[in-house]
């Protein structure tokens, strides 16, 4: 039996939005120490993992381990049904072909059941080394965005360029060029507009901006990003995934790991 | 011209 409740669907709803382009279909595996997923686009140049906590549920029951495949846009639907501030339950029982999906409305006298079918997905899992990164860049997520957004009518590519000066994205294409540069800056009363760069070396490196983009759609879960660069490895855009309660209270009960391939000269 | 890597270029199937 795995049960699993969170008391603001609204972060679901925001971790399928990030998801479900990228990658149509996924596997959640679900332990006792919460639910996982890893899944490559189709034309495996990025990776997306995914990590909910299980004591960032308000309830979570694993009586042992379970892989749920599920297609992903499906998943999608059925939560637009589910409103922001409902109470939403994952329900799957021990060899089902599906789970049931519970939604509790703040006025506690209307409940939503809907049930999605499983599948069985040939997952590959990929084993992510440990490493430690050159450049570490912590941004405001809505800038990295932006910058995505823009850079991308200019090209196709980004180069992320850090310095000891701070860290330039740039963009050539056939209309011309462009490039914005971040430096580091702390704001007492603004954290969440904070640009922290942590650097061991110089580094240059080029990534499709078409990838960058469909990241970006894990804006909306938290204020900052994590950018983790190291030559000719995989970039790492990590987002937080902040469940915000009534009282205003922030809650980190997991992440959303993006890893993409550079472009590299040949 | 640079050429775009594949995340399994980098990261192993388990």
């Amino acid at each position: 039996m795995f049960e699993a409740k969170l008391d603001r669907g609204i972060v679901l709803k925001k971790i399928l939005d990030a998801i479900n382009q990228l990658v149509n279909e996924a596997s959640w595996e679900c332990t006792s120490s919460g639910m996982s997923l890893q899944a490559m686009d189709t034309s495996h140049v990025s990776l997306v993992a995914v990590n909910l906590n299980g004591d960032g549920f308000s309830k979570f029951r694993c009586d042992r381990n379970m892989v749920l495949g599920m297609n992903l846009v499906n998943l999608s639907k059925i939560l637009k049904c589910a409103g922001n501030d409902d109470k939403v339950t994952i329900k799957a029982a021990d060899g089902d072909d599906k789970i049931k999906l519970i939604f509790e409305a703040p006025n506690e006298y209307e409940v939503s059941q809907y049930e999605i079918k499983l599948m069985n997905l040939d997952a590959e899992y990929l084993g992510i080394p440990e490493t430690s990164y050159n450049v570490t860049v912590k941004m405001p997520a809505a800038k990295f965005q932006r910058i995505c957004r823009d850079l991308n009518q200019i090209g196709d590519a980004v180069t992320i360029s850090c310095t000891k000066s701070g860290v330039d994205f740039s963009a050539t294409g056939d209309l011309g060029n462009g490039s914005v540069s971040l430096s580091q800056n702390s704001s007492f009363d603004k954290p969440e507009d904070n640009v922290t760069i942590s650097m061991q070396e110089p580094l240059s490196q080029t990534f499709a901006l078409k990838y960058l983009n469909q990241f970006t759609k894990a804006t909306p879960l938290c204020s900052q990003v994590t950018l983790s660069l190291s030559p000719d490895v995989p970039l790492v855009v990590e987002y937080k995934i902040i469940e915000e309660n009534e009282e205003d209270s922030k809650n980190e009960i997991g992440h959303i790991r993006y890893y993409l391939a550079p472009k590299i000269d040949d | 011209m640079s050429k775009q890597k594949t995340i399994t270029n980098f990261f192993k199937r388990k």
